[in-house]
């Protein structure tokens, strides 16, 4: 009646609430098993072990170890309240554009400040781990990101509600109802700075936040530049041992 | 939907995260 078109706070209250319990039932890893004194860092040998690796093994290795955690996402998303009313195709398209950019986002739950490293294979491991990949640019690239995130210290509701805003971009090509998107996407910002002024964070770390959209988005377009390199050099390879969720989210 | 039968598979289970 005053003219006021956003959704009243009950709602915005249930979507944050929805979206921070969908975010702990998904996570892979609970934030107690990440405490770095539960793990060991990699140790020389296996260091060597895994620089020893062909490119081909450890792109192998690397490319089960992400389709397990968008896995997770995808289970995140259909959790969302609204994500699965959306049709089919937007459902696809949310989550072949989205689903690694959040998890480059959980990467920060994982990321050790102390030693810069992040939980790999059942340890915490730093950039050099991953040498054998020969995309020594990307992977530094990503460990700067995570540094970045971690050091905002977010909560696990804030993530959550972070994850939830990456993963509802209502500027994905092909989505055929972006006004839906658009909508859900609006709602789960709200719900995000409502939360952050709850927290008491300080001012200017929504723009903070919404800053680090564009960087993830780099972080995945490099992703797909090397795969495609990766696949030009090696292609029977990606196409005979690759997880097939992986090829289908990055093949094309 | 045959280009990504398996996100379609994974869309319509209703499994948990505990069966992944």
């Amino acid at each position: 009646s005053n003219g006021d078109t956003s959704p009243p706070d009950s709602d915005i209250e249930h979507l944050s609430e929805n979206i921070c319990k969908s975010h702990l039932e998904t996570c892979q890893y609970l934030r107690e098993e990440l405490q770095p004194s539960n793990w060991q860092t990699v140790l020389q040998t296996d260091l060597d072990t895994y620089q020893k690796k062909s490119q081909e093994d450890m792109w192998q290795l690397c490319a089960i170890k992400v389709t397990e955690a968008v896995q997770y996402v995808v289970e995140f998303a259909k959790r969302i309240d609204g994500f699965m009313e959306l049709c089919q195709n937007d459902q696809i398209v949310l989550l072949k554009a989205g689903s690694l950019e959040v998890v480059f986002v959980r990467m920060c739950r994982a990321y050790n400040s102390q030693n810069n490293t992040v939980y790999f294979d059942s340890k915490f491991a730093g950039p050099e781990v991953f040498k054998a990949l020969g995309c020594d640019d990307l992977i530094s690239s990503v460990f700067e990101f995570a540094k970045s995130l971690n050091s905002l210290q977010l909560t696990e509701d804030e993530i959550g509600l972070f994850s939830a805003y990456v993963l509802m971009s209502a500027d994905r090509c092909w989505l055929q109802e972006k006004t839906r998107v658009e909508k859900l996407q609006q709602k789960i910002k709200l719900a995000l700075q409502h939360l952050l002024q709850k927290d008491q964070r300080d001012e200017g770390i929504l723009t903070k936040l919404v800053c680090k959209v564009s960087t993830v988005r780099m972080l995945c377009r490099r992703h797909m530049e090397k795969l495609s390199a990766f696949r030009a050099l090696y292609p029977e390879m990606v196409h005979t041992r690759f997880p097939p969720l992986y090829k289908e989210l990055f093949g094309s | 939907k045959e280009k990504h039968k398996i996100l379609h598979r994974l869309l319509q289970n209703s499994s948990s995260p505990v069966d992944l």
